[in-house]
Parts: structure tokens; sequence; C-alpha cells
């Protein structure tokens, strides 16, 4: 788009088609537009690079950069939560791979007990990464899979849990009053340990996205966002929705499917690949 | 969300009983606002919105004596023309021969579950088996045996990593065993996996299947048309399923991909059971996109 000039009437048609094409949402993005508008009028910029950097000041603007707040000499517990199919048990085999190559003990905790061999998935990820894996059988209480594995993390002196939970949606009560209380299983058993429960978001989801963080965010106080599939030609533009207005920050990206596949969320990189 | 954002606009509409150009004009944008907010394709709602403008800025809305009710005639049957009035059926072959099956789809849209379901519906007058290709996925032959186990069908697959020969072999068992219809469940994959599309390009010529069927989430954003009509351009697909419908996503992947495709939807998914399962009627999603 760049490449045009503002006053090219079909600048800001392009540009309205690039962000709602990269599911940045209706809103956001007249709203970054008029933001933009109001930049240009004020740096007196009418096109080429200028304008790009402009434009992508904008963007970070809207966009915070922060990583995984990792605390030494204590338990960290990464609770993965989200909707069915989104990606959360391999990024957790992918999260215990690189946690354990920086030198840090990790554990698993099996709390997906519903889905037809959700545990067998997480073992074979557990493997992979040669990390221990707390688990019950299919159709074991979640909160006494999750109880067992705060035990063995301490008695274990663990730096990372990371627990692994059933694909929900935010729109089933019965479904998040379960992980309500596994939420609550966590702040009761170890108020001293590090948490922070991540939202898994699939980047080729629309507007939906939004409505998940939001519904997750009111139940389980979320702390951020990992997105993933960014390995598709979907952009998971609703981040900048989500990062604007609930101030939630992605901290990882899911870029495939094998175990080397994530990385710390790069701003700069993203918002390049929107454009 | 339409119908709060078209009681508004048409609110200030119906109170005047003629409809200016500039009335038709600010409920086109309104639409075009609410289409994109239910993940209706980017350029399908371009050229949606310029029907229902030109229907509307005719002799039938503008001279209609109720012409609020006349413009939301109007875009409700513009969608219904989209998405068709009748339901599509899944065609299987005679008695005596064994139908084939073949799901595809990106990675976590479903399908496995899906292969469950459709083979519930159809255990009721056909022995049918149930079969894992999906060579890559952690634990994936497990998930489908697993369910098959739960559902009373018969179940094929190989302990190797070959998905073509696990395919030519179930062609094989199927027939020594005696069914009637072979569900095959493939890994999800990216359209712009080259090998990997290759691969079910050698699994269709293999299986020569009598329905491939496209899984995808019902709350896909806008690059699920790209995605359909890649795979339908490699594999020639013969129906949508749109799973997760009972999230409240408003599905506008639906009409996107009606429109560029042109293939039906046949089924949607309504939950994790089984029993979640059924045909898809398109006049009923109309009404959701519209909210
Ligand atoms: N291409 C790609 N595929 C991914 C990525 N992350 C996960 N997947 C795939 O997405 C599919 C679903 O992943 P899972 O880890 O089972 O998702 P989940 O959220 O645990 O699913 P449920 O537990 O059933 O809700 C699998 O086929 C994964 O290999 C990614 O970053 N890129
Ligand atoms: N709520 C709901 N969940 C569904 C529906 N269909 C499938 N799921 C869930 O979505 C998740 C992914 O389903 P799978 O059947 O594993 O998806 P898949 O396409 O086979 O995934 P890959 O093989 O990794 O590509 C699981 O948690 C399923 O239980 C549906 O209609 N509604
Ligand atoms: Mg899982
Ligand atoms: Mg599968």
């Amino acid at each position: 788009i760049f490449t045009k000039k503002i006053n090219d009437p079909d600048f800001f048609d392009e540009m309205e088609e690039t962000l709602i094409m990269a599911d940045v949402g209706v809103e956001t993005t007249l709203e970054i537009i008029e933001h933009f508008k109001a930049y240009i009028k004020d740096k007196n910029i009418k096109d080429g690079e200028g304008l790009k950097n402009l434009f992508k000041q904008s963007l970070q603007d809207m966009i915070p950069q922060v990583t995984f707040d990792y605390k030494e000499n204590q338990l960290n517990v990464l609770f993965i939560v989200g909707v069915n199919g989104v990606g959360k048990t391999t990024t957790i085999g992918k999260l215990s791979h690189t946690l354990k190559n920086e030198g840090k003990k990790v554990m698993l905790a099996a709390c997906d007990t519903f889905r037809a061999a959700a545990i067998d998935q997480l073992s074979v990820w557990a493997d992979r990464a040669e990390v221990p894996i707390i688990k019950q059988q299919m159709g074991s209480d979640p909160g006494a899979v999750l109880h067992d594995a705060i035990d063995s993390a301490i008695s274990k002196q663990i730096d990372i849990l990371i627990v692994d939970t059933a694909g929900r949606f935010h729109n089933k009560a019965n479904l998040m009053a379960e992980i309500e209380k596994l939420n609550r299983i966590l702040n009761k058993k170890i108020e001293s340990a590090h948490k922070e429960t991540l939202l898994v978001l699939d980047a080729c989801t629309g507007q939906n996205a939004y409505v998940q963080a939001e519904s997750f965010h009111q139940s389980v106080q979320l702390d951020g966002i990992i997105l993933t599939k960014l390995d598709s030609t979907a952009k998971g533009g609703i981040v900048i929705h989500i990062a604007h207005q609930l101030k939630l920050p992605v901290k990882f990206v899911g870029i495939g499917e094998r175990i080397t596949d994530l990385l710390p969320f790069n701003r700069d990189e993203y918002i390049d690949s929107i454009l | 969300k339409i119908t709060s954002r078209f009681e508004g606009i048409f609110k200030t509409l119906s109170r005047q009983n003629r409809l200016s150009e500039k009335n038709i004009q600010d409920g086109v944008r309104e639409i075009k606002l609410a289409l994109l907010e239910a993940d209706v394709n980017y350029k399908v709602v371009k050229d949606f919105i310029k029907l229902v403008e030109e229907e509307a800025l005719g002799e039938k809305v503008l001279k209609s004596i109720s012409p609020t009710d006349q413009f939301i005639k109007v875009v409700h049957d513009k969608l219904v023309d989209i998405m068709g009035s009748h339901s599509d059926e899944i065609q299987l072959k005679k008695r005596g021969e064994i139908s084939v099956i073949l799901f595809v789809g990106l990675q976590g849209s479903g399908k496995t579950t899906t292969c469950a379901k459709l083979g519930n519906l159809l255990k009721v007058n056909q022995k049918v088996l149930l079969v894992s290709a999906d060579t890559y996925r952690p634990a994936a032959k497990d998930q489908l045996k697993i369910l098959a186990g739960q559902t009373g069908l018969g179940f094929f697959t190989e302990d190797h990593n070959d998905p073509i020969k696990i395919c030519k072999n179930a062609l094989k068992y199927a027939k020594d065993y005696e069914y009637h219809a072979i569900i095959l469940d493939t890994a999800g994959r990216l359209q712009v996996d080259e090998p990997l599309m290759v691969e079910l390009e050698k699994i269709k010529k293999i299986t020569e299947p009598d329905e491939i069927l496209f899984v995808s989430d019902a709350m896909a954003g806008q690059n699920v048309v790209d995605v359909v009509k890649s795979f339908d351009h490699r594999l020639n697909i013969n129906g949508i399923i749109l799973t997760k419908f009972d999230s409240d996503t408003r599905g506008g992947a639906a009409l996107s991909i009606k429109k560029t495709t042109g293939k039906s939807i046949k089924f949607i998914g309504t939950g994790e059971k089984i029993e979640n399962f059924e045909k898809f009627y398109p006049e009923r999603v109309a009404g959701r996109i519209l909210g």
C-alpha cells in the first residue's frame, strides 16, 4: 500500500482491506485508520517510507511487547486454557522443550481427562521433551490430577508446572465453572507460586477470538495470549484489538507442529507480517 | 447484532414512509459492518452490498409502502440466494459396493471427532469402518480408535508412517470383512504445505472417494476462503462440514465458503459428543449471520 500516495483515493481503501483481511476487525480497523489520519496531518508526510514507519508506529502504540515473567527460586505455574483444537496440548510440548533447554525443571499436569486420547497425546510430548508428567485415568477429576501434580511439583522442587486443560467454549457455563474451580485450586494451594494463565488462540479464528479472550479473562484473569498456527496464511490480527482493549499481550507464537516451532512474540516482526 | 444495528437505523428509517438514497446508503453501510463483524469475507461482503444497494435503490424499495421492510427483505433474500434453500445430501454407492468418504482440513478443525459422528449416522443401515491415516499427530490413531469403540464402529489402521499404504490396505480390509462404507481420517494440514497436499492427492487417487468432505471450524476468519479454494482446486471437494457451531461465533465463514466455491455445507458439528451432529439447513445460517 505504501507505494501509493495519501491523496490517492485508493490508499485508505487498500489499508482498510489489508487490515480487515488480517482479521484485525472492523472497529479496530476504523480506529487505526482514524488514528493514522490524525498522525499524518500532524507530521505532514505524504508518501513512501515515512508513511510506512508512521503506520507501524501507530500499530506499535496499540500492542505491548511483554515476555513470560519467570520467577527464580519458586514454583512457576503456567495454566493453559482455550477453546477446542487451538493447539494447547502441542504448545505445552513446545514450551516444555524450550524451558527445559533453558535449564529449568519442568513438569506437566494432564488435566484434560475428558477428550479421547488427550492424556496419551500429552504423554507423547512429555516423552519428546523429556519432562515428567502427572496423569490419571481418562474420566478422572481434573481437580484431583491438579492437586496431585502440585504436591509432586513442590516435593520435587520443580521450577515450572505446566497445566493442560480440556478445550471448552466460553459460552458453556458448566465448563467455565470447571476452569474457574481449577484456577481456585491453584490460587489456594500455592499462594506463593508465580502463576500465569495463558489463553491459546488459533490465528485462523475470526472475530470470535475477541469474545473468547474477553470471556476467559472474566472467568480466570488471563495474563497473556499464545497465538498458534501463524505458519498458516492467517494473521491473527484480532490480537491487536485484544491488546488494545483488554490489555492482554501476546507472549508466544506457534509457527508449526514440531517441538521447536514456538517463538517469543516479537511485536515489530508481527506488525511487518500484517503489512 | 445486525438486528440491533438494524433496529437502530431502521427506527429512524421507518419513521419516514419514503427512503431517500442517503437512507439506503446508510443502511447498506450498516450491513457491511455487521457482515464483517460476523467474519464474512471482505470481498464477499463488497460484492454482496453492491447487489443489495442496486436492488434497494430500485423501484421496488423506494416506492414501496413500507420501504424498511422491503429493504430487510432484499437483504434476507440475497443471503438465502447465496446459501441455497435446501439441504444437500452426501452421495453414497448402492448396496454391494463400498462407499469411501475422505475427511480433509486444517489442523484442529474437528475431523477425527466428525469421522465418528458421521459414522454414527451411517451405521443405522450400513457397516462402517473408521480408518486412521493420520501418521503425524501424537495419539491420533488412539483417538479415532477410542471414538470407534465408543460408537460401535469398525476401526482400521497400521503401525507405520505411510498414510497411502494404510488407505490402500484399508480398502482391502473393508472388502475382506464386508464393510459397506469407509471413513478415512487424515492429518490436519495447511493448504500451502505442498508435500502434504500432494499426499492427499495420492490418497484420493488410490481410494477414489465418493465424497471428499472439507471440515472447517465455524469460527474461521477471513482466510478461510483461500484455504477452501485451495483444497477445492486440488481435490474437487464434494462438500463442507462446519464444526463448533455450538460456540457463539456468528459463522460468516458459511456464507464466504458457499459464495466463493459454490460447494454446499452438508453438516454441522454442534458439540463434542457423537450425537452432536446435524444436517445443515441454509435458511438457519442467514438468521445467525444477521445476528
Ligand atoms: N500448523 C500448525 N499446527 C499447529 C500449531 N499448534 C498446534 N497445531 C496443530 O493443531 C492441532 C490441534 O492441536 P492440539 O494441541 O491437539 O490442540 P488443543 O487445543 O490441545 O485441542 P483440544 O485439547 O482438543 O481442545 C494438532 O494437529 C497440532 O499439531 C501451529 O503453531 N501450527
Ligand atoms: N464444542 C465442539 N467441539 C468440537 C466439535 N467438533 C470437534 N470438537 C472438538 O475440537 C477439538 C479438535 O477436534 P479433533 O477431532 O481432534 O480435530 P482434528 O481436525 O482431527 O485435529 P487434527 O487431527 O489435529 O487436525 C476436540 O477437542 C474436539 O472434541 C464441535 O462441533 N463442537
Ligand atoms: Mg489438548
Ligand atoms: Mg485428527
